[in-house]
Order: structure tokens, then sequence, then C-alpha cells
């Protein structure tokens, strides 16, 4: 464990709760796209396979189990509690591809062609592309909650942290993950313009806007 | 690479 590795699970936690406050509080899921929270459990889901066997470290377990959960609980308030507010005209984005594309590349970079291993860089590929239905959903209405926005910066900050991790790791430990290294660069590429219109727009107290 | 520990990272 090193400070950029536990900051970024942090943001990964802080996220969830932005996400559950923004929620509750607002009493709507307006904004939020149903299709990204899908992927995101497809993705926990197929990457914490080994909660089945074991080994089960305490602070990982915890942590695999809570976004299992929240994800999982995320949809359902989604689907049910929620449900009126839900912008299903503008998410459809097309997640097929998204997964077909993620299935293929787990196919062809992985660790070992087992289930798990598959599985594992399958979760990595998607977790990569997993916020591009919000990210388009965003684009289509053009404005965002600021909250809704915090909520999707935390949630980059996670696996942008994530790197200089790995960094540090490579150095200190001689341990590279190159399937982890290389999805978490793209996932972190393509957050770049949510990045850039976050901090000239949110950080500086405007509403975020996107140029028609 | 991958340790018979499993996955260390989340």
């Amino acid at each position: 464990m090193n400070i950029f590795r536990l900051l970024g699970d942090l943001s990964h936690l802080a996220s969830i709760f932005i996400l559950l406050h923004k929620i509750r509080t607002t009493k709507s899921c307006a904004g939020i796209s149903f299709r990204s929270q899908a992927l995101y459990v497809l993705v926990y889901l197929t990457r914490y396979l080994d909660l089945l066997w074991g080994p089960w470290l305490l602070y990982n377990t915890v942590m695999k189990l809570f976004f299992i959960g929240s994800s999982v609980y995320v949809l359902y308030l989604m689907k049910f509690d929620y449900k009126p507010s839900h912008d299903m005209g503008l998410d459809n984005f097309k997640v097929e591809y998204l997964i077909g594309g993620s299935f293929v590349m787990a196919l062809l970079f992985n660790l070992a062609f087992t289930f798990d291993e598959v599985m594992w860089s399958f979760s990595l590929w998607l977790e990569s592309v997993a916020i591009l239905p919000q990210l388009f959903l965003l684009q289509r209405t053009g404005e965002a909650e600021t909250i809704t926005t915090h909520y999707i910066f935390a949630l980059g900050a996670y696996r942008a942290l994530y790197i200089p991790n790995w960094l540090y790791r490579w150095v200190m430990e001689g341990r590279v993950e190159f399937i982890a290294v290389f999805a978490g660069i793209i996932q972190t590429i393509v957050y770049a313009d949510f990045f850039y219109v976050y901090f000239t727009k949110v950080i500086q107290g405007q509403k975020f806007e996107l140029p028609a | 690479g991958k340790e018979k520990g499993g996955k260390d990272e989340l």
C-alpha cells in the first residue's frame, strides 16, 4: 500500500458516496447513466471472482464487497425507487460494442488463457470505457448538476491515481502489471475532456456546461 | 504478474 493507491481507493469510495448522496438529496437520478452503472456491476462481478476462492485479505475483501453491493444498489435505486427521473431517451449509448470490444481485448491480452484471467482482463478493459455512456449522456444534455460532476471527477481520479501507484510499485517493488497499466491509461485519457471542463469551470465555481 | 497470493489491487 502506498499513498497513491490509498488516495485512489478513497477517491473510488468517495465517488460512490457522492452518487448516493446526489440521488437521495435531489430525489432523482436525472443525469446519471443507467448504462454506465450497469457496466460497473459487470466490471466488479467479473473482476472480483476471486471472492469465491480467496485469499481474502480484509481490506481488499471489504472494498470488493462494497463495490459490488453499492453498484447493484444504485442499479436498484435507478430501476425502482427513482425510475421516473431516469433519462432513458437520452441514455442510449450502444454498450454492446464496449462489452464486445472488451471481450475481444481480454481474449487477446491476458496473463493466462483461463476463465478467471480472461474475466479479470475483460473487467479492466470494460472499466476503461464504462464511463462513456455517462459522458455521452452529459454531451447530449450539454450540462450537469455540480454534484454529478463531482461524482464523475472522483471516479476518474481513482484510476488516474492508480497510475502513480503503479509507477511507485514498478520502481520500489519491481512489480508491473501491463494490462492494468495500459487499460488504466486508456481510462484516464477517456476522462481527459471531462477533467479539462471540470478544472476550468466547476472548480472555478461555474456550472458544468459544454459548448453547444 | 499474478502472484500466488492473487490480485492485490482493486
